[in-house]
C-alpha cells in the first residue's frame, strides 16, 4: 500500500458525506445502498464513523459527471478513466467523482461494478494512494472481482490502519 | 521495442506518452524534459514487472485497462 505525500488524513472521527448527483444507470436507492456498503467496508476496520447529510458542504462530496466537470481533471468518455477522488483536506479534499459515461452496475449485469469502484475511490478519500498489490482494492486498474466474497485485502487493512488505527482503539 | 524507437504507430506512441504523463508524476514547472524511459521504468516497478525501460505488449495491455484517474506515483 501507499499513502499520499504528507500522509493527509481526517482528524475527526465522524466524517460526513453527501451524494450530490446520481448516475442514470442505477436506481438512486441502489447507489445509496452501495455507497453505504462501501463506507461500511472501511469503517469496519478503523475507528471512523460516516454520517450521510443531504445538504450543505460535507467532508466527502460524491458526484457523477462527464467530461470536464470543473476540477481540472476531465473524464474521457467510456472506458479508460472511471473515477477519481481527492486526498483528505478542505474544499475539494476527500471528494469522489465518477464518470457518468461508464456503464455502472450493481453486479447483476455486465458493466463497471459500482461497489468496487466506490470502495476504491473512498480509499483515496480516506488517504490511501494506489497499491501495487493486485489483490488490493487500491490497485489502480479495474478488475472484476467475486461479488459474494468481496472484502478488503490485508494490504488495504494495513494501509488504512496505519492512518487511523484499528477499531479496538474506539 | 525500445521506448524511444520510432517503430510504433503515432496513436500507440500517444497512448504511451499520455499514460506516463498522467499517471507517473512529473513537475511541469521545472521544465525538465520528461524522460519517458525513466517513467516507463517507474511504471514497470509499480506493477511488479521486469524493470527494463522497454515497452512490451504486457505494458501496453495494462495501459489500455480501465482504471482510476489518480496517478500511481506522486511526489
Amino acid at each position: 500500500y501507499s499513502l499520499f505525500p504528507g500522509r493527509p488524513k481526517w482528524t475527526s472521527n465522524v466524517i460526513t458525506y453527501r451524494v450530490v448527483s446520481y448516475t442514470r444507470d442505477l436506481p438512486q436507492s441502489i447507489v445509496d445502498q452501495l455507497l453505504a456498503k462501501a463506507f461500511n467496508i472501511w469503517s469496519s476496520e478503523i475507528p471512523l464513523h460516516f454520517k450521510r447529510v443531504h445538504w450543505g458542504k460535507a467532508d466527502i462530496m460524491i458526484s457523477f459527471a462527464r467530461r470536464d466537470h470543473g476540477d481540472s481533471f476531465p473524464f474521457d468518455g467510456p472506458g479508460k478513466t472511471l473515477a477519481h477522488a481527492f486526498a483528505p483536506g478542505d474544499g475539494i479534499g476527500g471528494d469522489a467523482h465518477f464518470d457518468e459515461d461508464e456503464d455502472w452496475t450493481d453486479g447483476s449485469s455486465s458493466g463497471m461494478n459500482f461497489l468496487y469502484t466506490a470502495t476504491h475511490e473512498l480509499g483515496h478519500s480516506l488517504g490511501l494512494s494506489h497499491s501495487s498489490d493486485p489483490n488490493s482494492i487500491m490497485y489502480p486498474t479495474y478488475e472484476d472481482r467475486d461479488s459474494k466474497n468481496f472484502r478488503l485485502s490485508q494490504d488495504d487493512i494495513k494501509g488504512i490502519q496505519e492512518l487511523y488505527g484499528n477499531v479496538d482503539n474506539l | 521495442m525500445p521506448l524511444e524507437a520510432g517503430g510504433m504507430g503515432k496513436q500507440h506512441w500517444e497512448l504511451v506518452q499520455n499514460y506516463l504523463k498522467r499517471y507517473y508524476f512529473h513537475d511541469s514547472k521545472t521544465r525538465v524534459k520528461i524522460n519517458f524511459e525513466d517513467k516507463l521504468k517507474e511504471m514497470q516497478k509499480f506493477f511488479g514487472l521486469p524493470v527494463t525501460g522497454i515497452l512490451s505488449s504486457h505494458v501496453t495491455e495494462i495501459m489500455q485497462k480501465p482504471r482510476c484517474g489518480v496517478p500511481d506515483v506522486l511526489e
